[in-house]
């Protein structure tokens, strides 16, 4: 039996939509420490990691681990009914094929149930080692999302490099070329402009923008979002989900040869 | 030119 009562159901309605362009079918994981997904595009050139904390839940009951694969566009078409005010209960019987979305209104005057069909997914669980990373961009989510969406309509892919002087994104394509420095800024009033550059070393990587684009979708989610970048490995892009956990994606970078 | 690689290569598979 599992039975997981959010009160801000909106939340769950963001991460759908977030992650609902990159990825297609997944399993959602359930234990006594959250509700969880891991998956990757087909490509096995990104990968989304959600964690929704069992303590961000008003209500979790979960007797025994579960995992149920869903087609991520038909939940969203559900989760798409519920209102941005409703508390949504997610329910499912042991061994059930399928869940039950439940929207109630905040003054508790509608109530509605859908149920979704799961579906079985063959899916390959990868083991993300804890790296140590070179440097750790955190911006504005909104910062990010026009930097990414503008230097998509000049080229394919973003140069991210950081050096003392800032975080650089770069592109280049046929018509022609474009640099966006953003300096750290940390003596905004508000915390959520700041700009913040821990950098170890200096540190250049280059990017699908496609990708990036479809991570911006999470930037409702949070007013913060933090890049990780090391050498040779894939860049962590990490929108916080208030009190609850995030949103991680993973994106393979793009190597000279 | 660059070429896209995937995360097979730098996550295990568990």
């Amino acid at each position: 039996m599992l039975e997981l009562r959010l009160v801000q159901g909106s939340l769950l309605k963001k991460v759908l939509e977030a992650i609902r362009e990159l990825v297609t079918d997944a399993n959602f994981d359930c234990s006594g420490t959250g509700f969880s997904l891991q998956a990757m595009d087909s490509s096995h050139v990104a990968l989304v990691a959600l964690l929704l904390r069992a303590e961000g839940f008003e209500h979790y009951r979960c007797d025994r681990n579960l995992s149920m694969g869903m087609n991520l566009n038909n939940m969203a078409k559900m989760l798409r009914c519920a209102g941005n005010d409703d508390i949504i209960t997610i329910k499912a019987d042991d061994g059930s094929d399928t869940v039950t979305f439940m929207f109630e209104s905040p003054k508790q005057d509608k109530i509605a149930d859908f149920e979704m069909k799961l579906m079985d997914i063959d899916s390959e669980h990868l083991g993300i080692p804890d790296s140590e990373y070179q440097a750790i961009v955190r911006m504005p989510s909104a910062e990010f999302m026009r930097i990414c969406k503008d230097l998509s309509s000049i080229g394919d892919t973003v140069i991210i490099s950081v050096t003392k002087e800032g975080v650089k994104f770069s592109t280049s394509g046929e018509i022609g070329s474009a640099n966006i420095v953003c300096r750290q800024n940390q003596t905004v009033d508000k915390p959520e402009e700041a700009t913040v550059i821990e950098m170890q070393e200096p540190v250049s990587l280059t990017f699908a923008l496609r990708y990036m684009n479809s991570f911006t979708k999470a930037s409702s989610l949070s007013d913060q979002v933090t890049i990780s970048l090391s050498s040779e490995l894939p860049v962590v892009v990490e929108y916080k989900i208030a009190e609850m956990g995030y949103i991680r994606f993973y994106l393979a970078p793009k190597i000279e040869e | 030119t660059s070429t896209q690689k995937t995360l097979d290569i730098f996550f295990r598979s568990s």
